[in-house]
């Protein structure tokens, strides 16, 4: 399984209709930018679609701060969408396709909606399906920023949690 | 559950000690629980004793060398478990450049099994990657996507847009 | 004490709003407390306003431009109350480049008033002291000072042994 | 009033006598070198010998920590000292020198000694001595590592510190 395209359109910084390829080949991407310009809006793009629902991994205080609020010169807007597609060639997630997309939208009104392959479904759903397969909630795929010596300085009861998701 | 968890635990502690010793060049670190409590619920301690040092309490390192253990402990759990992909944000910002380099060498060998994106502000790191995406802002406020290649002298100059 | 402490607070929120606008080029950024509330009790808190974005909750902003606007506010305290020395370790870890040299030549300005003493990683910071001091370990785990230069393509050289 | 000079022996990782001497014309000093290496370690030694007494920025857990505990080659010592020296031509400090010395000892033992220009004294009277002058405690003339966001993300009240103290 890998990444294979992230689309993104109105969450947070990312306005417009915005999307990203990955190439099966390359194996190490890096992402560049100066301050403030929306990198680590990517990752959490692609912790909220995978299913986050924690706040503060999210860097806001409601859940409607992700939709893209305006700027200067463009109003904000009334839905947040994030859809990722990943390679499942190997089956490594509990689904007959060779390619899986979810996708989370979120609206003004407080409303949200999870899509697999173009389907509704529930955000139950989604954490299911990549239940085992180490890109869970608790589990060490992820690093955001500031967080690197978060596993040695956190108390023990966190650092298990890593653990435990690993046997 | 028991004999499982502490072979895995066992198995993490080995990479752990193998990979702190290849990014310190020396040194020694390890995991340590109580061998006679439930190794389902006691706590798991970091023990770390970087080259030429006493042993330290964690507390006494210094910021590039807490970030250096974290990089540690985190490749020892994708050694014993790899994840198909994984996504660090600027995880090499407190290193100086020799521990860069390390970690870059260290993090080439998980290409094999792993799909790594990594946010790094690093000239080094940037080198090291395959490919560069650029996340820019032509409008205030508004992110856009562009790929970018490294040239000679650091500078980044955007290839095509992406989106 | 309550009209000589509106009138500090005053001229901090006017020196963060210059400096705030001298490192990001634009935007705004304030101090705000509830008018009719009692002033040497009642929270301070800070609005952002990065240029081109709607108002921020401090929360939203990410990792430079909080750093960032923790230096504005900073040097907002020292250019009411100048203090005779500082000391800033690392300071400048999350900024991107273009923000580094903002951040070194709003420093430069301090030097007539203020001595100051910075530890850093970065290259341009260090082309911007007068002088630099490496900590260098000869033998593992002590650690002893030379006076460096900083050479062309940003090596450092060891000049003679300071203790 | 300025820096000239700070020497240093048993601290940390300062286990023999080391000093560095800070010229007066030089306004910006820049303190380089590899992780690790001790860095850190000498804003923690004038942190102390100003008087510093929370563990906590001292990053350790015990008093005794600071003392100088030892290499694979090297023992352990008994004591650590460091003394500060500063210019006082203009008076800032209250006293009637033109160059003021502070000095912080502490044995193995637990027991402490503070001194002025050689003169034995107590915490209290370092403490009264840099009162009033931005040097204090709470203030903002030392930034410590990863605490540059510190006055925006703290807390309103701890804000209220800093500026009090500008007051
Ligand atoms: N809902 C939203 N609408 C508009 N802008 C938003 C929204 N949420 C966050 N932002 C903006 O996103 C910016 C932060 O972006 P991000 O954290 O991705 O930057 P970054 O590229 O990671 O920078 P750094 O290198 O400093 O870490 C902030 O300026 C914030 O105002
Ligand atoms: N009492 C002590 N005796 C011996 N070594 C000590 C003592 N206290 C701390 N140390 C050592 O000091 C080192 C930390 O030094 P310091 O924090 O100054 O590094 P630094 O130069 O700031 O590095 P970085 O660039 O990573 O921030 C640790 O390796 C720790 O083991
Ligand atoms: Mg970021
Ligand atoms: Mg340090």
């Amino acid at each position: 399984m890998y990444l294979k395209k992230l689309e993104v359109n109105g969450f947070k910084t990312f306005a417009k209709h915005t999307y990203i390829e990955f190439n099966q080949e390359i194996k190490l991407t890096a992402i560049v930018g100066p301050n403030g310009c929306g990198k680590s809006n990517v990752f959490d793009a692609i912790r909220w679609v995978l299913g986050e629902q924690s706040m503060k991994m999210l860097r806001s205080s409601k859940a409607e701060e992700v939709i893209f609020n305006g700027t200067d010169t463009e109003k904000a807007v009334g839905m947040a969408s994030v859809s990722l597609t990943l390679d499942n060639s190997k089956k490594m997630l509990p689904l007959d396709f060779p390619e899986v997309s979810i996708q989370r939208k979120l609206y003004r009104s407080g409303e949200s909606e999870y899509f697999v392959n173009g389907q509704l479904c529930r955000l139950r759903d989604i954490l299911d399906l990549f239940m085992d397969t180490g890109i869970g909630r608790s589990s060490y795929f992820m690093v955001g920023q500031g967080q690197v010596d978060q596993l040695i300085s956190a108390k023990a009861d966190e650092r298990r949690a890593a653990f435990e998701e690993v046997a | 559950a028991r004999r499982e968890f502490t072979s895995t635990l066992t198995e993490i502690q080995k990479h752990f000690s193998e990979t702190f010793q290849e990014l310190f060049e020396g040194g020694q670190a390890r995991l340590l629980w109580p061998e006679e409590a439930d190794i389902l619920s006691c706590d798991i301690d970091v023990w770390v004793h970087p080259p030429g040092k006493k042993n330290t309490s964690l507390q006494l390192l210094s910021g590039g060398e807490k970030a250096l253990t974290g990089i540690a402990l985190l490749f020892a759990l994708l050694k014993t478990r790899p994840a198909p992909f994984v996504l660090f944000d600027e995880i090499d910002a407190p290193l100086d450049d020799a521990n860069v380099g390390r970690f870059t060498r260290a993090l080439k060998k998980f290409t094999e099994s792993t799909q790594m994106i990594i946010i790094t502000h690093n000239k080094r790191t940037m080198a090291a990657a395959q490919t560069l995406y650029g996340v820019t802002m032509p409008q205030k406020g508004i992110s856009s996507l562009v790929s970018v290649k490294l040239i000679e002298d650091g500078k980044i100059i955007s290839e095509k847009k992406v989106s």
